[in-house]
């Protein structure tokens, strides 16, 4: 007797919360913190003040519960969170403000909600949550989560005057957890966290009333991501149709210019016309009003340059050339007729002439679409991405949050320029640190960070442990024994990651190829700083 | 401008299709067919029969999509999918009929659908499905999915006359792919079924039109798993309040017997009064048919054998012990007076006898839930789960279908007694093979298999393989040149896969465990064989 069943997302998650981050007490309690964290920092990131994050883990009282049971208080001087979105940002699973084309930590709308699911389905207390956007309420709210409709529960709310205009966020609730056990983690979390985050005070204070206290060495802040358009490489049928369901544009290039991602005129045009989605007339079909709008288009692009039309010409010699013309339409027409001009310019022209005809973007049939998608994929006059949606350190900042959190005696950071895998934009800034405080162990230390976010687990199945590995390091001077931290953080609108609980980065061959040239950037600059430092300790010794 | 939306569980899975395992064309063709292939041979095994399973890939005649665009039609004599389900089973994630705790090989509820999913959005064309459970119909239907819904769109319904009472699914579908690189993936996938599936013919023709027929060598069959209940070591306080909602249950002994793994009455009282759960009236407060009830019981149990009591005992000497006693409660008093039974004893005969309350199981607070989940955690009294609800291999089974598939020279199994990771149940099953027909490389080769699924990515990081390459495979003779393939195969009601494309198994210690001692029982037979084989050979120098 087969029995079918639907399960909400949240209940998903719940009965898969290994496949989030949180397998056991100890992994758990540092995934909560973690999500939590990454999420005050986006809404730091956000409210263009420098960062402030308080943590503070300490024992429950509820001495029913048992002493492996936490009190987890974080807050924050961030963007803050509407009132009327607050119950649903935190307690349902798949809601949240990162599903957009920008660089975030977040990006699956669910880290915030499994950490206080996790609270729940052990200690099965309320979360309270106090935010404010800055606005003259502060909302106080008490929640449960209704897993199986994957829906909050609204247990108390209250509102109080914010006399100060502040903004922020503060989050509590227990959680039961192993904190001796999860405390290496932790610590090593936070201090990579200030590593590359060294405009922002964290503070933490554990269950033992330790505080631990990375206070910020810069108030510069990077320039923060802008949303973007999606890339023409990245797009599928399905994105295509919502495109199409939403636009209000009336003609194909309008639509390519208005939903894509630094599709200007030009590159439309040529683009529907290698697509095969540009009509024009019949030449012999045009009436004489339309031919004197074509000579004067052509007069007027003969003054703008020399991509332009060579010639004056005049009505009467238009209507020679086309009534012995063969070229069944005017774009073949106009490129027979004026060799020397681009086809790029006469699509222009002809377009600003209004002798352009596509069909209204909403009346394209879905076997349209797919042409449309497969040819977006073909056409290779798309300009790269620029990498405005993006944000990373950038050199001085990497630098000034290596030289506060590991002090060594020399440091070299790069930075690639923006590349692409699968139509997302990325970046690879790579760092290698040597010597100072840096503990000589007997392997080099890898800090992989993914749009600022310490990596700190399944280190040997991350591609960018994969690479440095693979590297022969002994050609750069580097023996495993020497105190070396290799650094790589990739930031992209959609990172790779192989799991809900971003653990580590995929195998992908772009992103692993600038991984490694931004890796061999800077062991070869670290080779020049070996070789000197051992030809200077040679001369001394003589 | 802070925007916040809402996604299905669809549009997450299609925007991070990567974490499904559909990361690009080559892996997709793989995943989309490894899917259907899984949930075909799900409901064969359900069905009875030995499993039919014809596979054909072809490439798409639609010549407007280009070269790389594939027909995938796969077809099946399982149990079919009643008509009401078949648009929810194929165009809905997070549906399905294997959320229950029996090993299967689907557990996600969204495999198939998410085949049909990669398909649409490559060639937005629908998905023809035909099915059957047996009875007087055959259903067919288009299907597409409402991806932002989560919902099926049926295209088209079309009924007809189930003439032979067949039963079975065939699936039919396009979709973009690069076979020529997945091929060998995709080959080894099926032989490496096969292999654990030694009962089932699977048929598959390629795009290049060749056949690969691997055929039954056995009509035997593993029994069946059983459905089975929670295990208690694995209950949280949400599983719990489902229970409790659920329950038609009037006492908490009916409750903990009804809905947990095997709970039987007396475990449920002993656990019951360790939890503090049991109430007994004070033994001064009961009345005189109270008195001459329990007495009545007492004398029963006399009768039952030597854990029983070692005495008559009258109503009289019965009012003179209650007069006299210093308990406060029934099974204090029982305790106290006769010293020789064990508690359990006691327990059962209050039961039996009427005098154990306990709250309504519907009436718990959420206080006290959270209290009975934390000492069922603490209680060691419950029986270890049984295995009904798994279905190894078995050594038969396991032999004949290495022997299909590999021809070896020398085979060892193992399968060793269950054991629970979290309350879930699992059994690992090991093999080696050696030589005959085993190709000797640089290395040994490694199969692994969850649940009769073969796992054919990420050897890296999963725990099987990370065990193998932690053990000192000289001691046992072996060198990585031999001819040699180590198999693994865990099967549970939960297999810990670490992500949702299934691709390897995460570290859990218990798992570890198992998976080492099964790998040392067989590497000990194969040393003994290996040194039988070296002294025969010298013998024979001789
Ligand atoms: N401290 C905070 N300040 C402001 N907004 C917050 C804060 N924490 C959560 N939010 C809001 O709640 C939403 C949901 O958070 P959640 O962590 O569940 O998902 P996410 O951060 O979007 O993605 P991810 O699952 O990758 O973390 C966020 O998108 C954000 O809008
Ligand atoms: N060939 C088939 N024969 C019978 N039932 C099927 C078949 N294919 C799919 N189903 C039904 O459709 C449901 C959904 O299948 P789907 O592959 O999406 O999820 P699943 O198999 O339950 O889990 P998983 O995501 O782990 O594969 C199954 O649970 C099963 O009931
Ligand atoms: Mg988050
Ligand atoms: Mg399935």
């Amino acid at each position: 007797m087969v029995t079918f069943e639907e399960i909400s997302p949240a209940d998903f998650f719940y009965r898969n919360r290994d496949i989030a981050g949180f397998t056991n007490p100890v992994r758990a309690i540092f995934s909560a913190l973690r999500e939590l964290v990454e999420n005050a920092l986006d809404a730091t990131d956000l409210s263009g003040v420098p960062s402030e994050v308080y943590i503070r883990l300490s024992h429950d009282n509820d001495t029913e519960l048992g002493d492996d049971v936490y009190r987890l208080r974080i807050g924050d001087n961030g963007c803050g969170i509407p009132a009327r979105h607050i119950p649903s940002a935190f307690g349902q699973v798949l809601f949240g403000s990162k599903y957009k084309l920008k660089q975030a930590r977040g990006t699956f709308g669910l880290g915030g909600t499994m950490a206080i699911l996790y609270g729940q389905i052990t200690t099965h207390k309320p979360v309270n949550i106090v935010s404010s956007t800055g606005t003259s309420r502060i909302y106080k709210y008490a929640l449960m989560i209704d897993i199986q409709r994957n829906r909050p529960l609204i247990l108390d709310r209250t509102i109080q005057i914010n006399k100060e205009q502040w903004h922020g966020t503060f989050i509590e609730f227990s959680l039961e957890g192993d904190y001796s056990r999860a405390m290496p983690k932790i610590l090593e979390y936070l201090k990579q966290t200030a590593l590359v985050t060294p405009y922002a005070n964290i503070t933490f204070v554990d269950p033992k009333g330790r505080l631990y206290k990375f206070t910020r060495v810069t108030t510069k802040t990077p320039p923060p991501p802008k949303e973007t358009l999606p890339h023409p490489y990245g797009v599928d049928v399905e994105t295509m149709q919502r495109l199409q369901r939403i636009t209000d544009c009336q003609t194909m290039p309008d639509f390519m210019q208005k939903h894509f991602h630094r599709v200007g005129e030009t590159i439309s045009l040529s683009f529907l016309d290698f697509a095969g989605f540009i009509r024009t007339s019949d030449p012999k079909n045009l009436k004489g009003e339309d031919i004197s709008r074509l000579v004067k288009a052509i007069k007027k692009n003969k003054k703008k340059g020399k991509n332009g039309f060579s010639h004056n010409l005049s009505v009467k010699e238009m209507q020679h050339f086309i009534r012995n013309t063969q070229s069944g339409n005017l774009v073949d027409f106009m490129k027979t007729h004026f060799k020397g001009v681009e086809k790029s310019v006469i699509l222009r022209l002809l377009h600003a002439a209004g002798f352009i005809r596509t069909k209204a973007p909403r009346k394209l049939r879905s076997d349209e679409i797919v042409k449309l998608v497969r040819m977006m994929k073909k056409f290779d006059g798309f300009l790269p991405p620029d990498a405005s949606c993006l944000s990373p350190l950038g050199e001085d900042l990497l630098k000034v949050g290596i030289l506060k959190e590991l002090k060594p005696e020399y440091i070299v950071v790069s930075q690639r320029k923006p590349s692409t895998y699968s139509g997302h934009p990325f970046i690879v800034e790579t760092a290698i640190a040597y010597g100072g405080d840096i503990p000589a162990k007997d392997d080099i230390l890898i800090y992989r960070f993914a749009n600022r976010i310490p990596l700190l687990y399944d280190e040997a199945s991350d591609i960018c442990v994969k690479v440095i590995r693979s590297m022969n390091w002994r050609r750069y001077k580097v023996s495993p024994s020497m105190p070396i931290v290799i650094l790589v953080h990739i930031c992209s609108t959609k990172v790779p990651y192989k799991t809900v609980g971003k653990e580590f980065i995929a195998d992908r061959p772009e992103v692993k190829k600038e991984v490694l040239n931004g890796l061999r950037e800077v062991a070869r600059q670290l080779q020049h700083f070996l070789t000197k430092k051992e030809y200077v300790a040679r001369e001394r010794r003589r």
